[in-house]
């Protein structure tokens, strides 16, 4: 499961937060690790100490056929982490690119198969438009971060069958990674519930790991790092390395 | 200001929980209240006790010229509350619309003329994609849901740019109605930095209210009722129904 989509509808999930952190702690274990951030609001590139890309450049660029993955990547300032970031020209897409249906989805599937990196983590936008659709049909494994709340339950319901039509229709090979609880307070009675309404419902696919609510995971960006390089001893960072390990145990 | 799109493309802002709250607090203190779902999750729908829109009815079915305002629109079970409701067949509009640009946008805000109501307030959904866009094309104000955090900061940076666009090319009356401070813990110094920092760069556009964060908000959708039918005395419920008097107080 190389290239792992951090994907949810539902705004606000953590997805971000997820996508930089697992990022991060997979490269602290040693691995090469690329982060592609495909949303235009550009939360993970800031994430990661990086500038917002400039037109021509990042993901806009390597979405438009315009630059090859090797160009569109950059060095983070943390050991085995690139990434390709997010600028204001990534907008656009989120509208529909001039190049709609399979042409799209088959120009970031191409590129990914430049990658020589051992994980290629992409952090998606919210609402199900152009560029989370579109980063679905290219990705091998799709990580789902939730918050234990209703409305992420009435959100599952449709999931199984959103994720059955790209399926079917763009990459039969997508297998969900799995399920992250978020923000997760079990202290709180809907949590609970919900909580465990998602294992009886998913099993093993959901992590046994949650990520805690940690202010220092909401902290972090506006150092422009990850929470391992910001407070490596807070809840959020052991949180987050835990996740990493599972995630590598179970997502092969 | 008689229609607000209740907007913000950064996700889990609390968007969906004040429209539909602040819609219900109006209806309670005796006015007349539309509430437009424009997002396909259909999360204030269900908030307020409706069935999914089926195909053919509620908000796809009024973008798509098929129905006018008093046929898209359905009572709720709340006294002088009604609902255009979100069902499946409003994802497509996500990805764009046959019809696109400015025909788009003339369809819904002719169908608004039409409406009756004190108030008309539409829910939207995160991301710039083609329904939050049209939806801030059609409406007279625009109110901002947010948390105090770094990313609500970095959004607000794009945001004036945002606006001024939308006003420019579509909507020269548009007026912002004001800021809301969600899941508002003053507790953290990050929340308050962030609070102060709006204070000082949007003076009285900064709503006084705030919205604290209280579990009985996140539990009132479960139940399919806004927060002041599920628990009217909790801190949620008393916030909103501030929300709404300083709302008809300073958005005519
Ligand atoms: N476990 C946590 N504890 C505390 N704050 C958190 C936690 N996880 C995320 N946050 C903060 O909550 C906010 C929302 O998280 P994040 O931006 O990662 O969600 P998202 O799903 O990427 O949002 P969007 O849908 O807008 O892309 C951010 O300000 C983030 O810093
Ligand atoms: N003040 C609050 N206290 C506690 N929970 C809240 C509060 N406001 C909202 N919530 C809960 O937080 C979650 C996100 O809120 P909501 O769905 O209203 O945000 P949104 O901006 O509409 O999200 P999206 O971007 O997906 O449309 C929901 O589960 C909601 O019930
Ligand atoms: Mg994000
Ligand atoms: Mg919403």
């Amino acid at each position: 499961m190389k290239t792992v989509a951090v994907a949810n509808r539902k705004g606000g999930t953590g997805k971000t937060t997820t996508a930089v952190n697992l990022a991060a702690c997979l490269a602290a274990r040693g691995r090469s690790v690329l982060l592609i951030d495909a949303d235009p609001q550009a939360n993970a590139t800031v994430s990661v100490g990086l500038p917002l890309a400039a037109d021509g450049t990042g993901t806009a660029a390597l979405l438009a056929a315009d630059a090859d993955l090797a160009a569109a990547a950059a060095p983070t300032p943390f050991p085995r982490l690139a990434a390709v970031p997010a600028g204001p020209a990534l907008a656009a897409a989120e509208f529909g690119f001039e190049e709609r249906g399979d042409g799209w989805q088959r120009v970031l599937r191409d590129k990914l198969t430049q990658a020589r990196h051992d994980h290629v983590i992409i952090d998606t936008p919210p609402a199900m438009g152009f560029l989370a659709y579109n980063c679905l049909a290219a990705a091998d494994g799709l990580l789902v971060p939730l918050q234990c709340d209703y409305f992420s339950l009435e959100g599952l319901r449709e999931f199984a069958a959103n994720l059955a039509r790209i399926r079917q229709a763009h990459n039969p090979g997508l297998r969900l990674a799995g399920l992250l609880r978020t923000m997760h307070d079990p202290r709180t009675l809907l949590a609970r519930q919900v909580s465990e309404g998602l294992r009886r419902q998913f099993g093993s696919l959901l992590f046994e790991t949650s990520i805690p609510r940690n202010v220092r995971l909401a902290e972090a960006p506006s150092h422009g790092k990850p929470v391992i390089h910001f407070d490596r001893g807070c809840s959020g960072a052991r949180a987050y390395e835990a996740l990493a390990d599972e995630f590598e145990r179970k997502c092969r």
